[in-house]
């Protein structure tokens, strides 16, 4: 896993 | 989009529709920190600049500018609508939001996803909605006695965030690449400051009796 920032989320 | 994050959606919306209700119904801002409101719509201000680019979905579209409306709306109203800007007590909301804002820019600047510029203010938005509530928590210390409406709306804000930390544990088991530990650490600490009003909430809503929620 690595960190990313799915643009899903308010 | 997952049980957890919809409800939290939710309850977020419902602390917008009571607040709202409140200082248009009830004519006062008396309690409301208009502090709060303002770190607020910086808030979704800076972190929905992407409403311009980030395509999502239209239910996340939608409520980004729900969201930021119902932000701006609130802080106009209590800032310049009668009456209700006579109910706003700039003597007991005075918590130095600047020491606020200050902190989580830095900290936007210095730890963010991807280092670019939304990245960082993406960043900031979410550490400064971490620590948001705490004028209004200082103006509800003060007061002791928080009034049922208020209270029901600092109740729906905490939820919202809670439930959005169950989102993030059910897509960590769920998606097998998913880590995301800036807004799980924010989004720990927001729900952290909520503890002690969620304890003093429930006791005084227990048993369905509506007694008064009071912080010592």
């Amino acid at each position: 896993r690595h960190d990313r920032r799915p643009h899903d989320e308010l | 989009m997952n049980i957890f994050r919809f409800l939290g959606d939710m309850s977020h919306i419902l602390s917008f529709v009571i607040l709202l209700l409140k200082i248009t119904q009830g004519k006062s801002a008396a309690g409301i920190s208009l502090r709060t409101q303002e770190l607020y719509m910086i808030v979704f201000c800076s972190r929905y600049l992407d409403l311009f680019w980030n395509f999502s979905s239209l239910y996340n579209s939608f409520l980004k500018v729900v969201f930021i409306a119902c932000s701006s709306a609130i802080v106009y109203i209590i800032r310049f609508k009668s009456p209700q800007k006579d109910t706003w007590n700039p003597e007991l909301d005075n918590f130095p939001i600047q020491y606020l804002i200050g902190p989580c820019a830095v900290a936007g600047l210095l730890i963010n996803q991807d280092w670019t510029p939304f990245e960082m203010i993406w960043a900031f938005s979410i550490y400064l909605e971490a620590v948001a509530i705490l004028p209004q928590l200082f103006l509800l210390q003060k007061q002791g006695e928080v009034e049922n409406l208020t209270s029901h709306y600092v109740a729906a804000l905490g939820a919202y965030r809670g439930l959005y930390l169950m989102n993030w544990v059910y897509r960590y088991f769920t998606e097998d690449d998913y880590l995301q530990r800036i807004v799980w650490f924010a989004g720990t600490v927001q729900t952290g400051l909520y503890i002690d009003f969620f304890y003093h909430y429930y006791q005084s809503k227990r048993g369905g009796l509506s007694r008064p929620v009071k912080l010592p």
